[in-house]
């Protein structure tokens, strides 16, 4: 079998002004995978460190660049999974964290698939991955507008609509959220 | 929403995927990229999947663990189990999503039903990506 590292960027209703960086972005993300694979033999560092590259990138909806609450604040998840033995790690509700995905892996050396809220952030603390401080830093002026953007789509009462960038929307029926 | 999808000489798949989730989302709200089965999974047997799109609509779909059956009971490559998965979860839902796949055979599947989906992906000397629609250009590492 040919070795093959594949990434994503994110879909949805993407604006044009966005197009070229997430290119950039994925691009340099499976090169990087790529070159883990052939350094170390091991997918689950390909995908770990492909995904992490993307963490960094405000372009995309992960680690810093993150999306925001509508309280304005970033809450993230991850998860990661072994397909030689099924094994899966998972974490959801991490805040000012830089790299969720590694924190993702990191709960595959407990006996659980999925730890979350307060008890992930301990976990975090006590496996030594920084917590920025002060809380905040993975905010974007980006992730602001958007957020800006959809209250004010909220007060006009569109409520049917759900952005996740800035100029975009996906519309749903009006009992739907998200 | 980011992922990747890893496959090895020997066969061996991996799956990553990570997010910040919705713009407006309640504090607390989960999304469907740390649900195994909804956002990743991974089984050498098979395949590995990674997703993104609207996250209630592919929770309520379970879409990676679709196209995973799809390609272990219908026979579906990778290609073909990710479009229709993709496809027929717009159809009865309406939220919009994509996904990368890599079957047991090391055979790339990309689709999506939004507007857009970055993609990329590396196999031997060649770097493939694309964002709109039937999209693809490739260049020579």
């Amino acid at each position: 079998i040919e070795p093959v590292v594949l990434v994503h960027g994110g879909a949805g209703d993407i604006p044009v002004e966005r197009v070229e960086g997430k290119l950039v972005g994925v691009k340099r993300a499976a090169r990087i995978g790529y070159e883990k694979l052939s350094e170390t033999g091991c997918v689950l560092d390909a995908v770990e460190e492909a995904v992490r590259s993307m963490e960094l990138d405000p372009y995309f909806n992960a680690g810093y660049g993150s999306v925001l609450t509508s309280e304005g604040n970033v809450e993230m998840e991850a998860s990661i999974m072994n397909g030689a033995t099924l094994r899966a790690g998972c974490c959801s509700l991490v805040k000012d964290i830089m790299h969720p995905i590694s924190l993702a892996r990191r709960v595959m050396k407990t006996p659980h698939n999925f730890l979350a809220g307060d008890g992930v952030m301990q976990f975090a603390k006590e496996e030594g991955f920084e917590i920025l401080s002060p809380p905040g830093q993975l905010v974007t002026d980006y992730a602001r507008e958007a957020l800006e953007e959809w209250k004010e789509g909220q007060r006009r009462g569109e409520i049917e609509f759900a952005r996740t960038e800035i100029g975009s929307s996906n519309k749903y029926n009006k009992a739907e959220v998200g | 929403t980011v992922g990747a999808v890893a496959i090895d000489a020997n066969g061996n798949i991996a799956v990553a995927t990570s997010t910040g989730g919705i713009t407006g989302k309640l504090p607390g709200r989960v999304g469907d990229t740390p649900l195994v089965g909804a956002g990743t999974y991974a089984d050498n047997r098979v395949g590995g999947v990674s997703t993104t799109g609207h996250g209630e609509t592919i929770m309520k779909y379970c879409l990676a663990h679709d196209i995973l059956k799809r390609i272990d009971f219908l026979g579906e490559n990778a290609q073909t189990a990710t479009e229709k998965a993709c496809k027929a979860m717009t159809d009865r839902l309406i939220g919009t999503a994509g996904a990368i796949t890599i079957d047991s055979q090391g055979r790339v599947g990309i689709s999506f039903t939004s507007q857009r989906m970055a993609w990329a992906y590396i196999k031997g000397s060649t770097i493939a990506y694309g964002i709109e629609q039937n999209q693809h250009h490739e260049e020579a590492l």
